[in-house]
Parts: C-alpha cells; sequence; structure tokens
C-alpha cells in the first residue's frame, strides 16, 4: 500500500 | 481600482469550473500585468496555480495591487447568472469589500450587475521553484481524462512510468488491473492531437486518483495538457490559457 506525501513536504512558504 | 474586462464570461467560468472542486477560498491577487492566485486542498496534496495574463482579457486596468478573498461556491453561483456570450467586466475599488461583476450582452442591450462579497482569507503562498523536470509530455487533455476516468474506476492509486519510447498509466485494485500505454507521434493533420515526449531520465510515480479526477477537469480549458514528473516530486499538469495558465501541483505516493 501506498503512502500520500503532502505538497508542503516539498514546497516552503514565500 | 480594478477593471478587467472577458471579452467572453465563458472563459472566466471555465476557469473557475476547472479548480472549484478541489479548493474554495482563494485570493486571487490583481496586479497591473494580470491576475494570479495560489491554493491547497484540504489534505495539503494538491497545489493549484493560476495566472491570467492581461492579454486574456478585452479590457484591463489595476492601478495598484488588490487582493480578491473569494470562496469559489458563491463566485460559480454568479457565474452561471451571465451569458457564456456576454461580457464579463470584474470591478473593484483599491481596499474592495466586494468584488462587482458585471454581464453585458451588447445584441439586447442588457446589463446584469451582481456584487460578491469578499473574504479575509489567511493563507500562506508556497514558493514554487522552477524544477528541472525528468520527463515532460505534451498530450490531447480528452486522451489523458480518458485515462484518468477509466483506470481511477479500479483503484484510488494510479501509476505512471515513463521511459524512452513509452508513457504506461498502471492501476491495480481489488477488483482487477488495467493499463494504458501510449507512444509518442506527430499527427501532422491536426498537431494538437500529438503526443510529444522528452525524457531526460525514466520514471516511476504514483498518484492518488481522486487528485487525477479533478486535475482532469481543467480539461475545458485546452485541448492540451503538459505533466512534467520528477522522481520523488510533485508532478505538474498545466493547462495553458491565451495568456497564462492554471497549473495543479500533485504530490506523489510512496511505496511503505
Amino acid at each position: 500500500n501506498d503512502r500520500q506525501s503532502l505538497i508542503d513536504k516539498f514546497y516552503d512558504d514565500d | 481600482m480594478l477593471e478587467a474586462k472577458f471579452e467572453q464570461a465563458s472563459l472566466f467560468k471555465r476557469i473557475i469550473d476547472g479548480f472549484k472542486d478541489c479548493v474554495q477560498l482563494v485570493n486571487f491577487q490583481c496586479k497591473e500585468d494580470g491576475i494570479i492566485a495560489q491554493a491547497v486542498d484540504d489534505s495539503r496534496v494538491l497545489l493549484v496555480s493560476l495566472e491570467i495574463g492581461k492579454d486574456a482579457f478585452q479590457e484591463f486596468r489595476c492601478d495598484h495591487p488588490i487582493t480578491l478573498g473569494m470562496d469559489l461556491n458563491s463566485l460559480s453561483k454568479i457565474l452561471r447568472c451571465g451569458n457564456n456570450t456576454d461580457s464579463l467586466t470584474l470591478i473593484a475599488d483599491d481596499t474592495p469589500d466586494s468584488l462587482l461583476l458585471l454581464f453585458e450582452d451588447t445584441k439586447r442591450e442588457r446589463i446584469s450587475e451582481y456584487s460578491l462579497k469578499l473574504m479575509d482569507i489567511d493563507a500562506d503562498f508556497l514558493k514554487i521553484e522552477e524544477l528541472q523536470y525528468d520527463t515532460t509530455i505534451m498530450m490531447p487533455s480528452a486522451d489523458f481524462s480518458k485515462t484518468v476516468r477509466d483506470l481511477s474506476q479500479l483503484s484510488d492509486s494510479l501509476n505512471i512510468l515513463v521511459t524512452k519510447e513509452t508513457i504506461k498509466f498502471v492501476t491495480d485494485g481489488d477488483i482487477g488491473s488495467g493499463s494504458v500505454i501510449m507512444k509518442p507521434f506527430i499527427d501532422m493533420e491536426n498537431p494538437d492531437e500529438s503526443i510529444k515526449l522528452e525524457m531526460e531520465q525514466p520514471v516511476d510515480l504514483t498518484f492518488g486518483s481522486k487528485y487525477l479526477l479533478d486535475i482532469v477537469k481543467g480539461s475545458a480549458l485546452s485541448n492540451k495538457i503538459g505533466i512534467r514528473l520528477s522522481s520523488e516530486a510533485p508532478a505538474l499538469f498545466q493547462f495553458d490559457l491565451t495568456s497564462g495558465f492554471l497549473q495543479f501541483f500533485l504530490a506523489p505516493k510512496f511505496s511503505d
């Protein structure tokens, strides 16, 4: 089964 | 003062319809060169980034940066009130508490005017580094939509494998499995039907089907979709406007 990653793992806020 | 006129109200309606099902409260930032918006869905998996260049408008004027905080459900209710062939003008003053939407039917001299209350939306603005992607695909958006809709019936995960000459979509669930293999080809008669593939590195990525089903709703904006993939990174799905784009950044799933 696959674990969903989050967008915040890749982009930090400006 | 913002005054932005779409020649056809249907363009703005299609833009909003392209992402209103995955994000609801959105800050639209109006500047002198156009309107941009960015929002992340509640599960923090899908980032939507919109850019409407001023050339997409029949007339565009924005003296000072203005932020329009809107609930897309409310906005789309008002957008349904105009006819697709009406022109649509968005009007707001410099520190607006509402947005004026003016639909004009030039033939029948009919003017419809709506005012949408704006909201204070506290949302961080994520910086999206321009990535060097391992693989870039351009294909008909209808082909991608059908593939996503077909395979999503079989599983809540969809695997995309790209090698030198093939693009493979694979799904495997409780009721069964499915795979669609596409190869690059150039359609001389109508180039928009072509499938283009630039592969620097092979990729093998898995995504949540429900997010892809939301992404393909942007297909009404363009008959082509750009897909950019890198291992261990969010995928970029892009629909181009005449001036601007609607982009979706989707975080991948990792096998445990």
